[in-house]
């Protein structure tokens, strides 16, 4: 158990999936995360960036994860 | 898609806050 609940972990989980350099974009998060709305995936974004889990990249609707590469 | 090289200063830049945060929050017990 690393201290997230099931949604960051969704969301944590698709964003190290990703192997663009720019990240994975607040957009595609949707698409893939049907069943979360955009406040909570906007919530989640923000509170694993404020705990350094993962950044924002070329603008700040893109993101990756600090455990990668 | 290839980035500018100014993208990817500005990523590697974030990058570095983002782990100085990780370590920060693991420093503090979380």
């Amino acid at each position: 158990n690393n201290g997230l609940n099931p949604n960051q972990n969704q969301v944590l989980c698709l964003i190290k999936s990703c192997p663009e350099p720019q990240g994975i974009s607040i957009q595609e998060l949707k698409q893939r995360l049907s069943g979360m709305s955009m406040t909570i995936i906007r919530q989640v974004v923000d509170f694993l960036s404020n705990e350094g889990h993962i950044f924002s990249t070329i603008d700040e609707d893109h993101f990756r994860s600090t455990d990668q590469e | 898609s290839s980035l500018t090289q100014e993208q990817q200063r500005k990523i590697e830049e974030n990058r570095q806050k983002a782990l100085a945060r990780r370590a920060e929050r693991l420093a503090q017990g979380k």
